[in-house]
């Protein structure tokens, strides 16, 4: 039980807090019990969860300083078998504050581990950032799913976050594989999306997901709702790509 | 002379090394003398102006921990008038290497103090950040460029940039303003697009350019050719908005 996995690139903008919330939702749709939890300051995922910031009180935040344990600041979502454990914009501060503790980096993996066992699976929302906080959660994950935009900048970042995975598997996480790349915002019209596609899956093989989620307006229009995809226009292109995803990936694990 | 301007947002992916490298270029091409300063450790403003891995010798990392004087990291480009201050990936090992230096903001402003008076306008690129190497660039500009996606994550990050712009004025920055927001990847298909514009102009009033840059896949293509967007498609949407961005910005400033 209670596999947790990492949604990270250092790349912005890439969709990792789009694939990280509907990838989610459609698992936990399909009757998994999921958890999501937000370690980027932005909070994007803990909005687009429908979660305002008045009901933010006890964050990841207060867990990673020790305040409080995990399970305390978990709350559940209006996705049944979908709960979220939020972040708030001090978390920024934690790379300054943590900055003299030598296990910094285990703090995230230690909090989560009496939690993990409550779900099928754990998804981890990354900043845009190879800092302190993605480490935590590189260190924590039992895989890291990248989504990579189908645009030049995004492919020529691959190399750096495929480094950093190396570097925490060689050092305080051993068991870290990488679960797969998913392509995002796949636009046919354009030759570039092709065009990267292609190179992506000469260089990473079966590692990438056939699943690929096309550039779909109504997938950014969801977060101001606070509602998943699915949820938001179950029928349109992106909430169909999700379920698919969200299919491939159970299929491909046998199910967390 | 040696205007100094940080184009910054938290927010990953909303157009700040596309802003950055087009106008940096659609300034040099009416004649002024621009360098642009690349402090996100992706590199992608140094890819985009074609300077491959292999000529990043001397970067802004041997910069930053005193090796060697700015001026000697400094090259040019195929856009006369406009040179650049190339970044490399262990730049992101800066924040670690210097925290332990109580005036590691400062760095940027004093490494580049002896070249600015030989540009009209020193453009910096920033990571998806407001780390160190933000900070840094933010102490050292004389005002900040804020690109921002037509999107609806994008305007909720929008309040924490401006905080952190805030808090450097009152910190080590006291002439740090806010040179203008630019809306970008604008869509005139979509309703989302309008909405975020309208709410920004609301909210920004004046500080918000007039010019809108319109997503264009013109513009994601250039940089696979280590072009500005004016070289590779003079006569594309992109192309346009950039050189209409760039005299609305010289005719704010009166020319800087
Ligand atoms: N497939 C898609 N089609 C259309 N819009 C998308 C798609 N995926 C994501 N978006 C939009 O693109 C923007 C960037 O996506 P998102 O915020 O998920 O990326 P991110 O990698 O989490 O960004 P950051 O690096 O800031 O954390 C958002 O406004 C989102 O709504
Ligand atoms: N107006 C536009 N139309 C179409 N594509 C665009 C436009 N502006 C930027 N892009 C593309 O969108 C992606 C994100 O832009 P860019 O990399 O400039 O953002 P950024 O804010 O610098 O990202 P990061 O946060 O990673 O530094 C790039 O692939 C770029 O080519
Ligand atoms: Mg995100
Ligand atoms: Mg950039």
């Amino acid at each position: 039980p209670g596999r947790l996995v990492a949604v990270a690139n250092q790349k912005g903008g890439v969709g990792k807090t789009t694939t990280a919330v509907n990838l989610a939702a459609a698992v936990a749709e399909a009757g998994r019990e999921v958890l999501l939890v937000d370690v980027d300051p932005q909070g994007n995922a803990t909005t687009h969860l429908g979660l305002g910031h008045a009901k933010r009180r006890v964050s990841l935040y207060d867990v990673l300083l020790g305040r409080v344990p995990a399970a305390n600041a978990v709350q559940p979502t209006e996705i049944a078998n979908l709960a979220v454990l939020p972040s708030v914009v001090d978390l920024s501060a934690v790379e300054v504050e943590l900055a003299q503790d030598a296990e910094r980096n285990l703090r995230l993996r230690n909090a989560l581990e009496p939690l993990r066992a409550a779900y099928d699976l754990v998804l981890v929302d990354c900043p845009p950032s190879l800092g302190v906080l993605t480490v935590n959660a590189l260190a924590a994950a039992d895989g890291v799913l990248i989504p990579l935009q189908c645009e030049f900048f995004a492919l020529e970042g691959l190399s750096m976050i495929l480094r950093t995975v190396d570097r925490v598997r060689r050092g305080s996480n051993p068991k870290l594989k990488i679960e797969g790349i998913v392509l995002t915002m796949y636009d046919r019209r354009n030759n570039l999306s092709d065009q990267v596609a292609a190179d992506v899956r000469g260089f990473m093989g079966a590692r990438v997901f056939e699943t690929v989620i096309p550039r779909n307006v109504r997938i950014s229009e969801a977060p101001s709702y606070g509602q998943p995809v699915g949820r938001y226009d179950v029928q349109c292109a992106g909430a169909i790509a999700y379920a698919h995803l969200a299919r491939e990936y159970l299929g491909r694990l046998g199910g967390p």
